[in-house]
């Protein structure tokens, strides 16, 4: 563990009993290796790395804790104090005109899908009403995968056969951006408060993509963004989150998958570099899967 | 003057800075430029362009050095190939264009969805074999993956199909009892055809960090992987953990995936791979 591989670094620097420069160094590249190794991103390294250092320097040495001890204590403090604090969990499905719409985004095989239909059983035990579509005409048996979903919620779904079917082969945005609306529609009259739309997974640098996803967004107005990620993302977690958020303001983090063993530091690099909550994470492929967020959790993998 | 710009720690920290940032780990990315710093400074060859070289020289030798190879395949059998790996890496996409591929070589293909888990995996499945011209052997969701798989290969060997290719349902490395499932499979191929699964695919997705190590030493010992395929390289990510598999597991990268349509897909170049890399 990281603690083990500080305790040895502070050993072999003969039982110094304060935090000092010299015994700074080596303790600081051991962090930014073992941070490295949980893939946070490499910029915010440098910047944890840097602020663990000025907190750390001359610290009067806490009684109880070894100075390995005390570090890792300031690197705790300084992750939690990145991923910041537990008023993430709330999905915005307020809205001044019903139904409120949760859009879903994110690169391909992410677990937005999946995490549609999780969202909607969520709701549902919050008492509300969710409506599920998929807007995702692209990928074979797409909407087929979220039709089957939503009647294990149960939920209501939106399916539109006949919109994609008049489209015969022209399958793009102009059918992606009549489903959705047509959906909202289908909303109201049903009585659903809330609308989840599911989309189709697309890369950051897809010039195209991005453009219907901006015009999705314009048509829906959502009142929450929620960014799928997986959790077992490595370096890429910042270009990918920050072309998203540059382009859509997403308003909120999914983080899939965490029932594996991945440390999971995308976490900490998507929200460092937009700001933005995690608000659940994904912990099976069941529908009840979904659970809060609690950065204390993910600090413990990350510190592995 | 020779024209040709030295070498600077700034260069250096650069470089190791771009390997780190494509997933080949921080202690790989320093010891690779360390070991090349140093024989550039005993061959005195400390220009930029002859120390990128080396890098890529280093990157390109471990991945050649990974000499794991398929199964030999007794004659009149099928090739029976077989992809694994973690959710929504692009498996079932890749059959699709594995079919492509062979098909467009002349040669007879059958599908085999053993995804009987997953919501609509099977009509995934089948979309893809109605787009590049394979029948898809299935049956109920729920099904026993093995036994869908024993009916693909009795249907393959009673063809004379070519090649038979296995789709499994996406899992997590840490599930002992789907990765059991998995080494079920490999054990009921095996006894319908002479080293079945000749060739066992794990599937990669390239924006996968440091836990795609993890995810081929578990895919190896369950379900012994003889390749990899990294999917979504036409991303912004480089896939570098395929480095540290190579070097640890001798497990070579055979394909490689580059969209989401039936022709996204080429076999691997190594040197090409690395180029992107080091830039
Ligand atoms: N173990 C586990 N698997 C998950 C989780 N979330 C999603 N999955 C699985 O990940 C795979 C991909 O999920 P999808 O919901 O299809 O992903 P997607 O983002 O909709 O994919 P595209 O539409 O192709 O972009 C499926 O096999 C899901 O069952 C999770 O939290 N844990
Ligand atoms: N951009 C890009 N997308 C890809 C590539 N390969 C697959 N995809 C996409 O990734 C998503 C997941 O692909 P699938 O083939 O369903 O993945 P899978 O591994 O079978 O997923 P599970 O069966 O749920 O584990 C789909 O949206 C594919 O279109 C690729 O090379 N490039
Ligand atoms: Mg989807
Ligand atoms: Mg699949």
């Amino acid at each position: 563990t990281l603690t083990d591989r500080l305790q040895r670094v502070f050993k072999s620097l003969r039982g110094e009993a304060r935090l000092t420069e010299a015994n700074m160094a080596e303790t600081l590249e051991e962090i930014r290796l073992a941070l490295l190794e949980a893939d946070v991103a490499q910029s915010i390294v440098e910047a944890v790395v840097a602020d663990i250092r000025v907190k750390a320097l001359g610290q009067e040495v806490m009684a109880a804790l070894s100075p390995a001890e005390q570090v890792i204590k300031i690197l705790r403090d300084e992750l939690l104090d990145v991923l910041g604090g537990g008023e993430a969990a709330r999905v915005n499905v307020k809205s001044s005109a019903p139904p409120a719409v949760v859009l879903m985004a994110g690169l391909q095989g992410s677990g937005k899908t999946t995490t549609s239909a999780k969202l909607a059983a969520w709701l549902k035990k919050r008492g509300h009403r969710p409506m599920l579509v998929s807007v995702d005409v692209y990928r074979p048996a797409a909407r087929e995968q979220l039709a089957l979903l939503a009647e294990q919620v149960p939920a209501p779904l939106f399916a539109g056969a006949e919109l994609v079917a008049q489209a015969g082969a022209a399958l793009g945005t102009a059918v992606v951006l009549d489903l959705a609306k047509a959906a909202r529609r289908d909303a109201v009259r049903s009585g659903c408060d809330v609308l989840i739309v599911d989309t189709a997974g697309r890369l950051h640098i897809d010039e195209p993509l991005m453009a219907e996803m901006r015009q999705l967004k314009q048509a829906l107005a959502p009142g929450e963004i929620l960014f799928v990620a997986d959790a077992m993302v490595g370096q890429d977690a910042v270009h990918s989150a920050a072309e998203f958020h540059r382009q859509l303001s997403f308003t909120g983090v999914v983080l899939t998958k965490l029932d594996g063993d991945t440390r999971g530091g995308a976490a900490l690099s998507i929200r460092r570099v937009t700001g933005q909550p995690i608000k659940f994470i994904g912990t099976s492929e069941r529908l009840d899967g979904l659970e809060v967020f609690h950065p204390d959790r993910i600090v413990g993998r990350i510190l592995g | 003057f020779k024209g040709r710009a030295e070498v600077s720690e700034a260069d250096l920290k650069q470089l190791e800075a771009a390997l780190i940032g494509a997933d080949i780990g921080a202690r790989t990315a320093a010891e690779i430029v360390a070991r090349v710093r140093q024989a550039a400074e005993e061959r005195r060859e400390t220009d930029l362009a002859s120390v990128r070289r080396a890098i890529e020289d280093e990157l390109v030798g471990i991945l050649e050095r990974a000499t794991r190879r398929p199964r030999q395949v007794p004659d009149g059998e099928p090739l029976v190939l077989m992809l694994v790996g973690v959710n929504g890496t692009g498996k079932t996409t890749t059959i699709g264009k594995l079919t492509q591929y062979y098909r467009a070589q002349g040669r007879t293909v059958l599908l085999c969805a053993a995804d009987t888990f997953r919501a609509a995996a099977t009509e995934q499945l089948q979309a893809w074999g109605q787009r590049t011209g394979a029948e898809v052997i299935h049956q109920k969701p729920g099904a026993d993956p093995s036994a869908v798989l024993y009916d693909a290969l009795a249907a393959a060997k009673a063809r004379k199909s070519d090649f038979v290719i296995v789709d499994t349902a996406g899992r997590l490395h840490t599930k002992s009892n789907l990765m059991q499932e998995l080494a079920k499979m490999r054990r009921t191929a095996g006894r319908l055809i002479p080293g079945a699964p000749h060739e066992v695919l794990l599937v990669l997705d390239a924006t996968t960090g440091q836990n795609g190590l993890q995810q081929a030493r578990q895919f190896a010992q369950a379900a012994d992987v003889t390749g990899l395929i990294v999917t979504k390289l036409d991303g912004t990510a480089r896939g570098g953990i395929v480095i540290a598999i190579a070097r640890e597991l001798g497990l070579p990268v055979r394909y490689v995936g580059t969209g989401e349509q039936a022709d996204d897909f080429v076999p691997f170049e190594p040197r090409r791979f690395v180029e992107a890399i080091v830039g």
